[in-house]
């Protein structure tokens, strides 16, 4: 199965 | 005191068609730099990142820097009513709870201000580090948009591929699959014409072809799109603005579990 990452995962908070 | 002055008001329209589908309430900055915005979708998939430089507005005057929370739908709504070749200024007084967009006609016979409400918006601003990419494709916007559009009456996700024979665009979905390859093509008439491949190595990334759709609502900003892809990294889809900024979307890709 796919799963959709999260942008959030490759960038975080400033 | 805020005050932008921007001849060619018609960008500004462009701008908002192309984010207003991926994002619903932003806070536009305005610092020395520029106008820009920073946002996610609704489902933190997807970031749209928008930069117009100070230089490219006539007039550019922004004392402080200002965040300002609009409603997207709504600040597209104001900005329909201006002509497309009408000069737009937008305006703001420090600590106001509202934006004025000024309309003027080419030729200075029609004058209208539209005054929009301000909200307060919690957004999240992510850092985005330059990244060395391992395939940077260029292409005419509209051929992008066409092979978005085209595939996602296929399938629902896409498969980026990019080795030295060009680009290769997959999907596969209930009724059949479908692949589209574009080859390096440098010896077009006009550059915007041409499809050129950067490439350190080989790349394949699987993608929504919802978000994809939704990044070519740019296309109206920029005869050239370019895409940057890592394996390890979200994909990035820019949209130059002449002499102004750009327009570029980040999407995470799908991976397989």
């Amino acid at each position: 199965t796919e799963v959709q990452l999260s942008i959030k995962r490759f960038y975080h908070s400033t | 005191m805020l005050e932008l002055r921007l001849v060619q008001g018609s960008l500004l329209k462009k701008v908002l068609e192309a984010i207003k589908e991926l994002v619903t309430d932003a806070n536009f900055d305005c610092s020395a730099t520029g106008f820009s915005l920073q946002a996610m979708d609704s489902s933190h998939v997807a970031l749209v990142a928008l930069l117009l430089r100070s230089e490219g507005f006539e007039h550019y005057r922004c004392d402080r820097n200002l965040s300002m929370g609009m409603n997207l739908g709504n600040v597209s709504k104001m900005l329909r009513c201006a002509g497309s070749d009408d000069i737009i200024t937008i305006k703001a007084d420090d600590g106001s709870d509202t934006v004025t967009f000024m309309f003027e006609s080419p030729n200075q016979d029609k004058i209208a201000d539209f005054e929009m409400k301000l909200m307060d918006i919690d957004s999240e601003h992510l850092g985005i580090p330059d990244a060395e990419y391992q395939a940077i494709v260029r292409m005419p916007s509209g051929e992008f948009a066409r092979i978005c559009k085209d595939l996602s009456s296929i399938g629902d996700t896409v498969i980026i591929s990019v080795t030295k024979e060009g680009v290769k665009f997959s999907t596969a979905g209930d009724i059949g699959t479908a692949n589209i390859v574009c080859r390096q093509n440098k010896t077009v008439d006009k550059p915007e014409e041409a499809t050129v491949i950067e490439m350190q190595e080989p790349v394949s990334l699987t993608f929504a072809l919802r978000y994809l759709n939704s990044f070519t609502k740019a296309t109206p900003l920029s005869e050239t799109v370019s895409i940057s892809l890592s394996s390890d990294l979200p994909v990035v889809v820019e949209y130059k603005i002449a002499d102004m900024g750009y327009v570029r979307y980040y999407l995470a890709p799908k991976i397989e579990e």
